[in-house]
């Protein structure tokens, strides 16, 4: 169901190259936003934004109703997807905590599987399913995100919405590019609260069976850091001890495998 | 072929029998789906339906259909339910009651309580396998966080970042200790 089927012809007799015009301010980085008003994307039903994520900062976990491809055109990091049902199969074991003496705490976690992408990856993302990236290398990250609006994935209407589970995404400094400036809509999905913020905290305590005041931080009202945010002793999370170097070797050897092909 | 398969396919499935419940707490309740694993017949259709019941002072956790738009329709009792949007604004938040119906969009995250009476309700979903993502309990998407995601995206502490991963243990049901349905009757008060 493409947005031409729906609305009636494309205007498409005069293409154009684009530039993001809007940016949105975080603490640990921006994301630009390509105008979702344009024709060429209205017809195409597709969106682009580009988050550009210093080093140690995380993009909040949040949930969109469209799928997603997400390219990494710089930099190096690992995210995680909480898909619906799936069990937490990366967890910490007891040798793992030995290493932890040093650090004096007792860390021990089970999660959902964890993914790491360097540069060069496509990333895919099912609708509705949370995940969030982080930063792990030394340099800029640079996500360039397509959001497929006209996906049959999609039940909504042509806008696609992210939706944070964390974070206070309000808090993001917007600033508006030259030409016209995207719609309100995609503005919206990094200038609003979380989900947590429209329950009643008194339920949402009862929900995590958590105190009101840690339903309060759940809420995130008094968070000023937007929808990317730094973590300046590095994130620890429990994944495999997977190196550049080994992921390089595995890739040369399998174009050995297969040697050169003609087309 | 294809027609054949229609003429013998089976059309019928009942939800209401409690021996059919998909989750089940004796004490908060159940939730029974038939989608086009359980009843073929929908994939043709791309349609699917789910019949719950909460019983008094139980809570249905806060989820997301993940795929589906869900209509609610009441078949029995009253909830309050309280539907929020992507800006985290609450765009429901009332009491529903017997014969009432409310149309949860997809994505949309959503938390029932039963207070003060047993809720019945019964979902028609748009898509034949709808996909619910829990936001708190045992399958949720908080508990797939690692700890130090958690830690940091709500600036807690890692020990208040594991309550808030582990305290519940149940998956979709469970009771209420009461709490905020007093604070609920103070506020009304």
């Amino acid at each position: 169901q493409r947005y031409q089927q729906q609305q009636g012809q494309c205007q498409l007799n005069r293409l154009n190259p684009m530039e993001p015009t809007v940016r949105i301010q975080a603490e640990a980085g921006v994301t630009e936003l390509w105008d979702k008003n344009n024709q060429q994307f209205q017809c195409a039903g597709v969106s682009l934004i580009r988050h550009v994520i210093q080093s140690r900062g995380m993009l909040l976990p949040s949930y969109l109703n469209t799928p997603l491809l997400a390219y990494v055109e710089r930099g190096r990091g690992f995210f995680g997807i909480m898909n619906s049902g799936c069990p937490e199969t990366f967890q910490s074991s007891q040798q793992f905590q030995q290493g932890e003496r040093g650090a004096g705490s007792r860390f021990q976690d089970r999660h959902q599987k964890i993914g790491q992408f360097k540069q060069g990856d496509i990333i895919a993302f099912p609708a509705g399913a949370a995940h969030w990236a982080y930063n792990e290398g030394n340099e800029e990250l640079v996500l360039v995100c397509f959001e497929d609006s006209g996906n049959s994935a999609n039940q909504l209407d042509q806008n696609s919405r992210r939706f944070f589970i964390a974070g206070n995404p309000q808090q993001g400094e917007q600033q508006q590019g030259q030409q016209g400036g995207a719609r309100s809509f995609q503005k919206e999905q990094f200038q609003s609260g979380n989900v947590f913020r429209g329950f009643e905290l008194e339920l949402l305590a009862e929900a995590f069976g958590v105190s009101t005041e840690t339903a309060r931080k759940l809420q995130g009202q008094e968070d000023q850091r937007g929808h990317i945010v730094n973590i300046d002793q590095g994130l620890r999370v429990v994944r495999p001890p997977f190196s550049q170097e080994q992921e390089e070797r595995e890739e040369r050897q399998e174009q050995g495998q297969y040697g050169p092909r003609a087309n | 072929g294809i027609e054949e398969t229609i003429c013998s396919a089976k059309l019928r499935q009942n939800i209401d029998n409690p021996a059919r419940a998909d989750v089940y707490n004796p004490q908060a309740g159940r939730f029974t789906t038939v989608n086009s694993l359980t009843l073929p017949i929908l994939s043709f259709l791309r349609l699917s339906a789910a019949k719950g019941v909460l019983y008094r002072n139980s809570i249905m956790a806060p989820h997301w259909w993940t795929n589906a738009h869900s209509v609610l329709y009441v078949t029995r009792g009253e909830a309050r339910i309280q539907i929020v949007d992507h800006r985290g604004q609450a765009v429901l938040d009332d009491r529903v009651r017997q014969g009432q119906v409310v149309i949860v969009p997809q994505n949309f995250a959503v938390v029932k309580h039963a207070e003060n009476e047993i809720f019945e309700w019964v979902v028609f979903n748009t898509n034949d396998n709808a996909m619910i993502n829990t936001l708190s309990g045992r399958t949720s998407a908080i508990r797939g966080l690692p700890v130090d995601v958690i830690a940091n995206s709500y600036q807690i502490s890692r020990e208040e970042a594991r309550r808030l991963k582990f305290n519940r243990e149940e998956t979709l049901l469970f009771t209420s200790s009461g709490r905020s349905s007093q604070y609920g009757r103070v506020a009304a008060a």
